[in-house]
This record gives C-alpha cells, structure tokens and sequence, in this order.
C-alpha cells in the first residue's frame, strides 16, 4: 500500500522542505519509488528536485483548480532514476482564493491521488506531500489525502509553542475529513548541540512524544541549505555530512514504522 | 505622522517577529512610543512582548471579525512604559474564513488603524505589524494599512529565492489598494560569517537593493532566540549581545529613514 505522508508544521521555517526532499531522495537511493509533492507557492521542494517550474509549468495548481490528473504532470527529478516531482509554480499563490467555491475542495488532492495510485505501474511506495506555512485549504487538502502526519519540529522555543495548535489543527481534520489520519513521526531538527536551547527543546519533545519522535535527530548543517542553490538534495550533493546521514537514518526508521502503522 | 511599518515576507522563519519586536523594543528605549499588532495566529510576537493572549483574550481577531476598536484592546507591555501590543489569540487563525464575505475586507485594519491614530493622545510615533509567512487576507489587511514596509531576508538561498514573488504581490497591493505603499527597508538577518552561503546571499541581496538594504546586518544569535522563552524581546533580556546590537543599530537606520520618506 502506498503510503501518503504530509510534511506539515504551521509555523515557518522548520525544515518541512529540507525533510520533505532528503528524506525522500534516501528512499529513492534505497530502491524504493517516491513521489514528492509541492503544495507550497514557494516551490522549494521543486527547486531542491532540480526539476522545472518556472511560470507557465503545469502542477499541482492545475491538479487543484482545473482537475487535471496528476500522471501527466509528474516529472522526472534528475536527483535518481526512482524519484519523481509534481512542481509547484508561482500560480498556486492563487489556488486557495480559486478553489474556496469548488464543491468538496478539501477533498481535492486525495481523490486525484487516489486515481494516480491505482493506475501507475509500477507501484509507487511513497508520496510526500511538502505544504505552506499555513493552516488553509492548500494544508488541508494535504492532511485529508494523507494516511500520515510527519512533523518536523525545530529546536527552537517558538516552534515548541506551535506544537499544541498544530495537533489540535490536526484533529480537526481527522474528525471532519479523515478518520485514518495520524501523526506517525514527529522529527527533530536543526539541533544545535552547543546551545541549551536546543537541548530543552528537545529533551522537551521527546517526554511528551516519546513513541513518536524518531531517534534521529537533524543536526544543523550548512551543507543541508547549500545544496538548493545547486538544485539539489544534500542526499546526492554532500552524502557524507552530518545532515544527509542524519536524514539516511530518520528515512530508515520512518520505512521501519510502516509495518506497524 | 505616524509610521506604519508591516514586516512581512511570504519565506517562513526568516526573522519577521524577532525583527518587529526588537526593533520596536528598540524604538521604545529610545523614548518613541511604538505599537506592536500581532497579527500572526502562532502569537508569537504577544509572547516576546510579555502580553496575555490565550484564548479568551481579544485583540486582533475582534478588530478584524467583529469590527472592535483597536485602543481598548491594546495591552501594555511589560518590557517598557513606551511599549504596548494588540495581541493575537488562537482564534485568529480562523479569521481569513470568518472575513471573506465582508466588505472591503482587505481595508478593515487600516481603517481600524486610522480611528485608533487620530483618537490617540499622547501620540503614537510607530506601529509595527507582524505578519504570517502567508499572503493570504491577514497579510493584505497588513499591507494595505502600512504606510512602507520592512522585509527580512535570512541570509539563506530559499529566503532569497522567494524576493521576486514578494515585490510581485507588494506592487499588486500597491496598484489595487494601497497607492503609497513602499518597501522602505530590507534587512538581512541570521548572518553566520563563518559561512560562504550567507556572504554570498547578503552581497546578492545588496547589489540588487543597494538604496533599500540597512547597512546593519543581523547576526546569527543564541541570546535572540532564547529571549522569547522568558517573554521578553532580547533588547530587555541581554542588551550587550551581538543580536541586540545590530537591532539597537537598525532601529536608529530605520528611525533616520523616516525623515527622507
Ligand atoms: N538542519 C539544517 N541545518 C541548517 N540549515 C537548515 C537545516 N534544515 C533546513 N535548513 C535551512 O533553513 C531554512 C528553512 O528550512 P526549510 O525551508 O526547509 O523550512 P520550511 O519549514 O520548509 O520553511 P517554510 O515554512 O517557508 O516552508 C532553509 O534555508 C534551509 O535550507
Ligand atoms: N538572528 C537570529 N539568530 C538566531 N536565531 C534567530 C535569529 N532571528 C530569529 N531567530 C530564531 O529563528 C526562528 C525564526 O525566527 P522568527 O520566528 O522570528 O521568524 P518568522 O519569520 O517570524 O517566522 P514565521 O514565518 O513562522 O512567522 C525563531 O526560533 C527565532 O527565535
Ligand atoms: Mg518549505
Ligand atoms: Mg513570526
């Protein structure tokens, strides 16, 4: 079964990209075939995927607003042969006003991934879904086409605030929209082990989430936010860094998780 | 005339809070009195400011939804007598649902804003306005009561790459809605000298903005993030540090500035 996992934390700049892309290029190396979808006007995670998406390429707009299948839209990433994009370009800044009169918009995404799934062959073994630094429609189509929730928390105070209004936020949506949907790893990031800072946070998260915070942890690695600017994952451009291995290890253990989910 | 100065940026995590409250805590030591509106759901910056804002409290979602006058909403904040906030609760993360079928919904906070200047005495010199890493209503309601406004970059590639698409929805905001609006001042923060990427971002960043970028560049700081964890702005909490500094410098630019607007 595939599974669908969205990255998702409202609060800005955690590392939802960075996680999105790397973990899913250490999927990709290790046989497995993974999709990853853009759902942040930003494009960020197309940028990292090396793949196009300048004004005019069709998306994940054109899958949201216009109904398009996503099969014809998906790129090859030139990251890895098992590795595949569906690009945000500028447009989708306007999906969330475009789609407010559609009939079941939060329903949107699942339903044109649910058609994607059946028919690709082969199969693919995962979808991430990178989203905004939001709570609107564009976060909620994620979260219902998801069958998990990964968060990325970073080791800093104001995104240990946010925790608490990101998992009511979730709820919400399960009640409402996807009773199957559960956060299945929370994974924390840019650890910097010199400050205490970091440390509190983290001992902090790991006492309240004990089972769903993965082992890795991201430490802060500036070969992680060099690799973008090469239109790569730090996966394929520095492999031996501490960030890439730390990301190798959290996609091991989140592949692991799958078989007891 | 009072100076309504919107930090805004689209990028999550780029400093936008950190900068609003130290810069106003900075302006307040000064003897300027300055208004912080928070106009995040995360409330972040009601927390570095020392403010109540759990839910229950009003500020800004009363001001926007349900059409409440901003002056007996505002809170005084603890950190200086010149230093004052409306702060964000919970509830404002449904206020762009809640304020699509109003009218003139993109005005609502600069008309607000407009009553609660001409009837405040002692008069206020700045108001500051925190936004979300989004450009949904919150942030055009932002926009359009400014008088300029002030972007954050993080000296990091994604935060670079995400500037055209803010000019582009700036001067759409300016053309449809707000004719006087001006991007007056670009900062660049979380500089780590020891690193080739943020040097190369911050030359990019003034070449291309030679006019608009302070000459203060912020550095990456540990004092500045714990700061908010005792709710208080770095500027009260650690003074001498090298963050605190470079804001206290920023602050004196961009009050300079104001002379030539
Ligand atoms: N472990 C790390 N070490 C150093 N830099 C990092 C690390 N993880 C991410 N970064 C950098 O920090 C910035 C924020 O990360 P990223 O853009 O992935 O976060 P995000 O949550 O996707 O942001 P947004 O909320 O804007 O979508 C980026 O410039 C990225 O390159
Ligand atoms: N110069 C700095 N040095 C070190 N840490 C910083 C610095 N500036 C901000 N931070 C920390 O980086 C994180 C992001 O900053 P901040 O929350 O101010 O950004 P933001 O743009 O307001 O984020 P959002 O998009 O979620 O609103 C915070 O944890 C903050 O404490
Ligand atoms: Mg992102
Ligand atoms: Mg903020």
């Amino acid at each position: 079964k595939t599974r669908i996992i969205t990255v998702s934390n409202q609060k800005g700049g955690v590392g939802k990209t960075t996680t999105a892309v790397n973990i899913a290029a250490a999927l990709a190396t290790k046989g497995l075939r993974v999709l990853v979808i853009d759902l942040d006007p930003q494009g960020n995670a197309s940028t990292a995927l090396g793949v196009e998406h300048h004004n005019g390429v069709p998306g994940s707009y054109e899958v949201l607003v216009d109904g398009s299948a996503v099969g014809p839209l998906v790129q090859q990433s030139p990251e890895h042969k098992n590795l595949f994009c569906l690009p945000a370009s500028i447009n989708l800044a306007g999906a969330e006003i475009d789609m407010v009169s559609a009939s079941e918009r939060e329903k949107v995404l699942a339903s044109a991934l649910a058609t994607y799934v059946d028919q690709t062959a082969p199969r693919i073994d995962f979808i991430f879904i990178d989203s905004p630094p939001s709570l609107g429609l564009l976060t909620v189509n994620a979260l219902v086409a998801a069958t998990e929730v990964l968060v990325p928390i970073q080791c800093e105070y104001y995104a240990l605030e946010g925790v608490t209004q990101l998992i009511a936020n979730i709820e919400r949506v399960k009640k409402a929209l996807n009773p199957s949907l559960d956060i299945s790893s929370i994974l924390l990031t840019m650890f910097d082990n010199r400050t205490n800072l970091s440390t509190d946070v983290a001992n902090e998260v790991r006492k309240y989430f004990p089972e769903k915070t993965l082992a890795a942890t991201i430490p802060r690695s500036v070969r992680l936010s060099e690799a973008p600017s090469y239109g790569q994952t730090a996966i394929t451009f520095d492999p031996k860094n501490s960030g890439s291995l730390a990301y190798q290890e959290a996609a091991i253990e989140l592949a692991q998780r799958g078989d007891h989910v």
